[in-house]
């Protein structure tokens, strides 16, 4: 749509409509396009098209870094925890994540971590027997730390490839509920000593600046190993995992694209930055 | 927060005398930069410092001896009124059973706002009719009847096997045998750019005439709250908005653009998972969130 335009006020205009529209944040849409900008100044870049492409490999090699599978440990149980804030599609993840490695061949357990919400734990065991894998969990308002024991317990006993834990939407200034959450992370280490091996902070894809308040209060109490987006089927452009893998260098592991099973999908760094023009 | 900035701002300009339209042009930036990092709309943004740039170059800020004050003055005083003169609370005026529909996308808070709704409304001596008509999403249904178990609140028996559109029929037909006051329907979260389902939502509208139909958004919704909102305003000209999560550190900057783009009221805010965690939106409480 760019095209041949000439490089003017009225281009970097809209570009900055595009990024900061994309909730790439002020900040980090300024950055890039102040480094773009001296190639343009150093007469790099000649049109509006070259520009656009210098800002989508800007963009790409600042999430080309944090494009990184996930992996499983040698032996025992790999023990993933997920954590965020409240409705950003964690149990869903879940889910999701659940059926895949199944189909890969793992044996996966999920745990029912979330005794706190309403119904938390019917809906994610509605989801294990989707995925036809079994599913550990207490009752309404059990200690989430004392499932997760158990989890580990049953993962070692079962010899599971994968256990995955799901816990209560928590938003991240409540001191109480990260306490709750570094917890849970130290009763594991009672059973596997280097468990949770993954800490995946699930963010809504429709989400603004806080996801970076959210990304570094999380990190800062439980330790974050890896990112997913959800919901980057709708309008969204999740821009702000720019701003949150530039400081925090967190790998970005999975994407959800609907509410579907099957809706989940690798990291792609550049399919993600295409997205967003 | 703006406050410091300007102060930063006006503090720099100080110096060479007399202050300047140009002067206020970087003042305007400040403001601008500020809105869109508490995720306001960048066109909202752009359209409210365009409104207040009228009154910063007046008399009263160029000739002020404090013309941060000034300006923060003006710019939390546009805000305010931006946000909603005043508190308007939900419209129950119609014959009973008076429905009101809950809407919006994944995960904002709607099946947990229906319960705070109907705990704030049998407070009122309200008896009301919670329907569940998420047919979609794993244990939807449980999650509402365990709420208004907890509240000791009705919650009709949808089947949901059957469609939303017929549960929610059905539930009126009920509500009215069963001479309930109010009857709260849970729906489905959806995308605005899901032509099924906002036709889902249309038939629902038709079939039982809401008084409200309630737009739920979370308050760390970014710059897509615009485009979000104003689908589902076109789509079913919505009465009110709930903002929820305000009990985190969002800015909230989508409360003003929803506002500025929909024209529809602001009506309460989420601030907790409990069922007593709805309080009434005031606008200048809002403006500050967004500002400083
Ligand atoms: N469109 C879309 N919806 C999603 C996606 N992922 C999750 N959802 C929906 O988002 C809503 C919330 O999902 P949950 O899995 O309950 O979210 P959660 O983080 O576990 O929520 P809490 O446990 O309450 O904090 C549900 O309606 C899901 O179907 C996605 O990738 N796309
Ligand atoms: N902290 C906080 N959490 C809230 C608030 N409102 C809702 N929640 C939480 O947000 C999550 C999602 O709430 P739901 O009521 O399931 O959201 P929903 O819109 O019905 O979700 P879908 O039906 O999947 O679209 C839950 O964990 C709620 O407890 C609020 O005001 N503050
Ligand atoms: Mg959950
Ligand atoms: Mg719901």
């Amino acid at each position: 749509v760019l095209g041949k335009k000439t490089i003017d006020e009225d281009l970097i205009e809209e570009l900055e409509e595009v990024l900061i529209g994309a909730d790439i944040g002020v900040k980090t849409s300024y950055d890039i396009l102040e480094s773009v900008g001296d190639r343009v100044r150093r007469k790099e870049l000649g049109d509006a098209d070259a520009l656009k492409n210098a800002i989508k490999e800007e963009i790409q090699a600042i999430l080309h870094r944090e494009e990184s599978v996930f992996t499983f440990k040698p032996e025992g149980p790999t023990v993933m925890m997920v954590v965020g804030v409240n409705g950003v599609g964690k149990t869903t993840t879940i889910g999701k994540l659940a059926l895949r490695y199944k189909k890969e061949g793992k044996n996966v357990l999920i745990a029912a971590g979330d005794t706190f919400r309403a119904a938390a734990i019917e809906q994610l065991q509605i989801w294990a027997e989707r995925a036809g894998i079994d599913i550990v969990k207490h009752h309404d308002g059990a200690d989430p730390a004392a499932v997760a024991y158990d989890s580990i317990e049953a993962a070692k006993a079962r010899g599971a490839d994968l256990l995955i834990v799901d816990t209560a939407g928590r938003l991240h200034t409540k001191i109480n509920l990260m306490e709750e959450l570094k917890k849970i992370k130290r009763v594991m280490t009672k059973v596997i000593p280097d468990a949770p091996h993954e800490v995946l902070l699930v963010v809504d894809a429709t989400t603004g600046q806080n996801a970076i308040s959210q990304a570094k209060l999380f990190n800062e109490s439980v330790g974050l190993t890896g990112l997913a987006i959800t919901k980057l089927d709708g309008t969204p452009k999740g821009g702000v995992i720019i701003a949150i893998a530039d400081e925090l260098d967190i790998p970005i592991r999975y994407i959800g694209v609907g509410e579907g099973v099957e809706d989940l999908r690798d990291f792609n760094a550049a399919e993600f930055v295409e997205a967003i023009f | 927060g703006l406050t410091e900035k300007l102060n930063g701002v006006f503090k720099a300009l100080k110096g060479r005398g007399k202050l300047t339209e140009k002067d206020i042009d970087l003042v305007l930036k400040e403001i601008r930069m500020a809105l869109l990092e508490a995720d306001v709309n960048f066109k909202v943004a752009k359209q409210f410092v365009a409104a207040i740039r009228e009154r910063a170059v007046g008399q009263e800020v160029l000739e002020s001896l404090t013309p941060a004050q000034q300006v923060i003055k003006i710019v939390r005083d546009e805000m305010t009124s931006l946000l909603g003169e005043k508190r308007c609370d939900l419209d129950l005026g119609a014959r009973p059973p008076v429905t009101i529909l809950l809407t919006g996308l994944q995960g904002s808070g709607k099946t947990t706002t229906c319960s705070k709704l109907a705990r704030r409304l049998k407070n009122e001596k309200k008896k009301v009719l919670l329907v569940p008509a998420d047919t979609h999403r794993p244990a939807a249904i449980t999650q509402l009847k365990k709420l208004g178990q907890d509240l000791a609140v009705d919650v009709y028996n949808s089947d949901p096997s059957i469609s939303p559109l017929e549960i929610s029929r059905k539930a009126l037909e009920y509500a009215r045998t069963n001479t309930f006051d109010v009857v709260l329907i849970d729906s489905a979260g959806r995308l605005q750019i899901d032509e099924p389902l906002m036709q889902e939502l249309c038939e629902i509208k038709e079939a039982v005439d809401p008084k409200e139909i309630l737009f739920v958004a979370d308050a760390m919704t970014g710059q897509e709250a615009v485009n979000v909102a104003l689908e589902f305003d076109k789509v079913l000209d919505i009465t009110g908005v709930i903002l929820t999560k305000l009990d985190g550190d969002a800015r909230g900057g989508a409360a003003l653009s929803i506002k500025a783009v929909t024209g529809k009221p602001l009506k309460f805010i989420g601030t907790g998972e409990k069922s007593d965690a709805l309080e009434p939106f005031y606008p200048d409480r809002m403006a500050s969130r967004i500002l400083d």
